[in-house]
């Protein structure tokens, strides 16, 4: 089974502003509860 | 005659069971297409659908009655086992795809009663402690498959050979020339190719998208694709939408399906100003805890059921068929957080075709029954219940992150 997250998020690039970023890569083995991104 | 019926000794002889599943492949596939001519017949003809397309594995698994076959193994699995047998083989189960049972919150393994019971275990909390400053808390166990923003005009990047536009899953746009937002899909209704002169958007602007809303495979998708149903768009009034100059035939009626009662201004009121749409797709293994938390604190205000197929999803599949995402049972949940929309789409698959959500009650996924709620949109595909009752003041039912929100079950 599968579960999509889409969600809206500031820009990451956005000026003197923080933005969201992915701190997991593509392939981690996560558990439920681990930090996969911050602003 | 007489004597032929009389004296002819009768003999039984066993068929090979090849012969029976391909027997029951071939029933159902025909089913299945005359449902889908039916469901043509209903509609206008020029209205495009999705077949599974992909190599021969995927034709030979389309032929397969996947969700009766996903309902009989549940079932297989609700068998209570003998007591005595429980602990051996929860370990053999538990060696075989990886469960780490020191992290059940029950021990005993002779209480669970059976495959299912285990397969839903609960897990001990302090195995699992919930990020508390992160933006994005994992929703389950599992592996990470895809994960990202949503680029320009929609694409994600090509991951195992699969380049599809996140658009398709969620709202098939492109990007216009014209859009004062680009990363703003709320604004990008519209289709081309078939005629269509441009689009003006819920908001009034008038949209030159020529771009598709996405392609995979060669056929176009749009939001209606993934939030109303691939095929089953139907002519459903959306506020104000009838009289905008929209382009006649199919992308105004898959505008109007896709916006859903609450009119497109819903849509674009959930996205405003420097903000990006990010996605994540976590797999859950066999193996895995298949319960599922809220990822962050928001507010869940509907929930969209596609009682599609059960095709696997293991990311083999998923390579094989790109449009898995889109044809599979789901539960979408659209709502809001802090900076502004926020979807959780939990996907089935064949051997856990059961997604159960513990705030909703109604909700039955791979289940024979028709959905004939009266609220239900008729011939398009989902069935849609909304939260608004659930707190008034927030208009939805609010979550938590680390809450539980529901699971996968077996079958």
């Amino acid at each position: 089974s599968t579960v999509v997250l889409v969600f809206e998020a500031p820009e990451g690039k956005e000026k003197g502003k923080a933005g969201f970023r992915w701190i997991v890569e593509r392939g981690s083995v996560v558990k439920m509860g681990q930090a996969l991104g911050v602003v | 005659l007489n004597t032929a019926w009389k004296d002819t000794p009768v003999k039984w002889y066993p068929i090979p069971v090849g012969l029976g599943i391909a027997f029951l492949g071939f029933k159902h596939y025909t089913t299945v297409i005359d449902r889908e001519r039916k469901s043509a017949d209903a509609t206008d003809s020029d209205r495009h659908e999705i077949h599974p397309t992909g190599p021969w594995q995927v034709r030979i698994l389309s032929t397969l009655p996947l969700k009766a076959l996903s309902r009989l193994w549940g079932k297989f699995n609700e068998i209570p086992l003998p007591v005595f047998l429980r602990p051996a083989g929860f370990k053999l189960y538990a060696w075989v795809f990886g469960v780490n049972i020191p992290e059940a919150k029950n021990q005993d393994l002779k209480s669970y009663r059976n495959l299912a019971e285990f397969f839903y275990r609960e897990i001990d909390p302090a195995t699992r402690p919930i990020h508390s400053s992160a933006a994005i808390v994992s929703p389950s166990d599992g592996k990470v498959l895809m994960l990202g923003e949503v680029r320009e005009g929609g694409r994600v990047e090509n991951v195992k050979g699969m380049t599809y536009s996140l658009d398709a899953l969620l709202s098939g746009h492109g990007e216009p020339s014209t859009s004062p937002n680009p990363a703003s899909p709320a604004v990008l209704f519209a289709r081309d190719g078939e005629g269509a002169t441009g689009a003006t958007s819920p908001g009034g602007e008038v949209v030159q998208s020529h771009e598709e809303f996405a392609r995979i495979n060669g056929i176009s998708y749009t939001v209606g694709e993934l939030f109303s149903g691939v095929d089953q768009a139907t002519s459903h009034k959306a506020d104000g939408l009838e009289d905008q100059s929209l382009p006649p035939g199919e992308a105004k009626r898959d505008v109007a399906a896709a916006v859903g009662p609450k009119g497109a201004s819903w849509f674009r009121s959930q996205i405003d100003g420097a903000k990006r749409l990010y996605f994540a797709v976590v797999y859950l293994a066999p193996g895995d805890y298949h319960r599922f938390h809220s990822p962050t604190e928001w507010v869940v205000e509907t929930r969209r059921h596609f009682a599609g197929e059960l095709f696997s999803v293991s990311p083999y599949l998923q390579a094989l068929l790109p449009s898995l995402f889109i044809l599979n049972e789901r539960v979408v949940l659209l709502g809001r957080w802090r900076y502004g929309f926020f979807s959780m789409t939990p996907v089935g698959a064949t051997n856990v075709g059961s997604i159960v959500l513990n705030f909703d009650r109604e909700l039955r996924t791979n289940s024979l029954a028709k959905d004939t709620r009266a609220d239900t949109l008729e011939g398009h595909g989902y069935a849609e219940a909304h939260y608004q009752l659930a707190s008034k003041l927030l208009a939805g039912h609010p979550l938590r992150r680390g809450e539980e929100m529901g699971g996968f079950r077996l079958g």
